[in-house]
């Protein structure tokens, strides 16, 4: 699975994700990508692509949880991430990526890795595959 | 406020031993995205066009699970699908089922523009992407060796894998199969 997250300075966000899926899936199985809010998600306050298990994706609707989060119980995007990454969903299952309005950055998994790169305007990037 | 960008090519059970000729192209692939990513943000495209731009360029290399490089069905096909929403307008658009698309993402966000509606998928999602004249190849072109090989791996396994999951052992497939048939878990959803 592949997808991108971004913000520009006004605070628009956007995301998308794009996949082929598990290997040896069943012919005709729909994953969460296509899902809207389970595997992609932005609205005003963040955008999320997530990638893993993707039933546990949808069972869990990990990317508009996210934003639920942030909107209802006014937490970080990063606070928001952790909590539906490690605290909602299935270990071992599923990672995203996701920007806030405000330019801050959220990469979170409960897998060994996840290949990942993420930039912001004050100058920070970072390309990576497992916990530094 | 300022803008930023993120981005994955997928999260699994990627070991710490991953040789170097598979690990440098794959964080090569990230730098180059994300260096499209920053210089797409900083020439003033809006993030929906951005994330379009670097989703396809994650597409067309075959290093990750999605375009040319996708995994493989039981049937030894490719059923690719994607998905963009705009945080502005709550706008979206998915496909799935493709096999000849050479971009998905990019037809998604012709539903997302050219439709009344959020998702169009298999014979559907093939028929309108003809309408919209979007490139389309043959459905060899996205597969490669390597996921023939991991198709080869997973049925051997009997299962369906996450990216990266590595192969396992006869013995532990046995014992995996059984304990999961205990727990009523089929361990594909």
């Amino acid at each position: 699975t592949v997808g991108c997250v971004a913000v520009d300075s006004n605070g628009n966000l956007a995301s998308a994700t794009s996949t082929g899926g598990l290997v040896n899936k069943m012919a005709g199985r729909i994953g969460d990508t296509p899902v809207i809010g389970a595997g992609t998600y932005a609205n005003e306050f963040c955008a999320v692509s997530a990638t893993g298990i993707g039933e546990a994706i949808i069972r869990a609707t990990v990317a508009r949880d996210v934003a639920a989060i942030m909107e209802f119980k006014g937490l970080s995007l990063k606070e928001a991430a952790d909590c539906v990454v490690h605290e909602r969903t299935l270990k071992g299952a599923v990672g995203l990526v996701a920007v806030s309005a405000s330019g801050e950055v959220a990469m979170s998994y409960n897998t060994t890795g996840m290949f990942r790169a993420c930039a912001t305007e004050d100058g920070y990037s970072e390309v990576a595959i497992w916990p530094n | 406020m300022g803008w930023a960008i993120a981005l994955h090519g997928g999260a699994g059970d990627i070991p710490y031993s991953l040789p170097p000729e598979r690990r440098l192209p794959r964080e090569e692939t990230l730098r180059h995205c994300l260096q499209i990513g920053v210089k797409a943000l900083k020439s003033n495209m809006t993030p929906l066009d951005v994330v379009e731009l670097v989703v396809r360029e994650l597409e067309n290399i075959p290093h990750f699970n999605a375009g040319r490089g996708s995994v493989l069905t039981n049937k030894g096909t490719v059923e690719m699908e994607a998905s963009i929403m705009d945080g502005n307008t709550m706008k979206c658009g998915a496909v799935s089922g493709l096999s000849t698309v050479v971009n998905a993402v990019s037809l998604a966000r012709l539903v997302m523009d050219h439709t009344p509606h959020i998702y169009l998928a298999f014979d559907g999602a093939e028929e309108f992407a003809r309408q919209q004249g979007v490139e389309t190849l043959d459905s060899s072109h996205f597969i490669t060796p390597e996921n023939i090989e991991r198709l080869n791996q997973a049925k051997d396994a009997n299962r369906v894998q996450i990216d990266y999951t590595q192969p396992i052992q006869k013995d532990t497939i046995k014992n995996e199969t059984e304990t999961s048939l205990a727990n009523g878990d089929s361990q594909i959803g």
